[in-house]
């Protein structure tokens, strides 16, 4: 479902490169779980942007589902994205200004769902990750964790074909951790693939296959020994 | 230095009522290293952001320093603070139209420093946090561990008598926690307090004394037993 052929990207700071990935090549099957981890300022989250399709590589190939998304209108690209992939960001990136069930709501409001289904698959969404009673808060009346846990809810309730998860229990306690990989493992029983950025060695041990990243460039790829 | 006695605080939301800390008394003596721990949206960072004098306790005393918090005026308030506290954000809360080195500044800035030995040590502080190659990146031009380490620069550079830290870690990888840990244990064996947040009970294990959250009280506080 994920393509990648020597990826590079480089942002430029006046006449300053920084070659932030200078070489990635990796690919993910249909439902396959993958960790994916590697030091600070290592690549990861420019990565995953480039996965989900928010930002193009300086250099080398991308396919998502087959589709060269080099090859793809903005219109087609985002509606592509919608489809396919679900997101949690490393900041979360909810909307301020409104409450975590229309938040939640948002992934599905763009696909046309009706609103009825809507309210209600986000609800549901939001009692599986425990945050029945928070509903209505808005991002600014909620904890780090509850956020956390709305960037989630907002990244599966359509149940994507790909979710690309950036360190998605970096502001969780272990007892909300467990729950929330509970989340994530019934979506890969569902054959959904999963990439998950993470830092916390336990929540790697959870994937198939871990990609492990160092300056810009996948230094191993390699099966979870525990499987 | 820190003395909270039956803090309160209550959210309102319309008519409803959100009774974010319930009952919280704890205290921190000058030098102290204490680690708080709990579930999600159990009141950690709403307790960090009275003692950092952030914001208002519903009822309840609070004294930093010997002085009652809410007798002072607003301009008095913002004195004590940035002569006594240094603060991490669990979102960091870094200014995004300005460089790393500008956001490390800024508490030099307020209390007076002259500008070229704010500069040389927002320098020194930036290359402590491993950040000497980025300190002209504004925070979107950076990686989530590296936004995470200039607000970690910024609430050390004053060398402030009390730190308060909500989950300082949490965007980094274990090879950079531990250098982060170390800058801490510095300052805390220079005499400072420090007060963490954290849901990693590796960080934790740093700390003399574990203050356990639960549901808006205290639920449990303790020496470490490594201790
Ligand atoms: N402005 C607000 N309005 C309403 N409720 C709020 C507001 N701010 C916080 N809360 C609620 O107060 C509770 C405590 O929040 P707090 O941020 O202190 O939790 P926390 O222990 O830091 O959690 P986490 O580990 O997830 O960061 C949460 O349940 C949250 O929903
Ligand atoms: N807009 C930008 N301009 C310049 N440099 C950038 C920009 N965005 C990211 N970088 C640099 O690219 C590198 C990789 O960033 P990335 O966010 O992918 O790291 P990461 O592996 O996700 O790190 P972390 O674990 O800290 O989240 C970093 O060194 C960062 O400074
Ligand atoms: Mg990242
Ligand atoms: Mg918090």
């Amino acid at each position: 479902i994920v393509f990648m052929e020597h990826i590079q990207k480089t942002y430029w700071m006046g006449q300053q490169a920084f070659p932030a990935l200078r070489d990635v090549s990796l690919s993910v099957a249909a439902g396959e779980y993958v960790a994916i981890i590697g030091p600070s300022g290592s690549g990861k989250s420019t990565t995953m942007h480039i996965m989900g399709c928010l930002d193009t590589p300086s250099a080398g190939l991308y396919q998502l589902d087959g589709y060269d998304v080099s090859k793809l209108s903005d219109d087609d690209l985002a509606l592509l994205r919608n489809q396919k992939i679900g997101f949690v960001f490393q900041s979360f990136n909810l909307l301020s200004r409104t409450s975590a069930i229309e938040n939640v709501e948002l992934p599905m409001l763009y696909a046309g769902v009706p609103a009825k289904v809507r309210h209600q698959r986000a609800q549901d969404a939001l009692v599986q990750v425990g945050l029945e009673s928070r509903m209505h808060h808005k991002p600014n009346e909620l904890s780090g964790g509850q956020q956390q846990r709305v960037a989630i809810a907002r990244a599966l309730v359509t149940h994507p074909a790909l979710i690309l998860a950036d360190e998605p229990t970096g502001a969780l306690d272990s007892q909300s951790t467990e729950e929330i990989m509970g989340l994530f493992q019934n979506l890969h029983d569902q054959g959904n693939a999963i990439v998950m950025v993470t830092h916390e060695l336990d929540v790697a041990h959870h994937a198939h296959r871990i990609i492990s990243f160092k300056d810009g460039v996948v230094q191993s790829d390699v099966p979870n020994p525990d499987f």
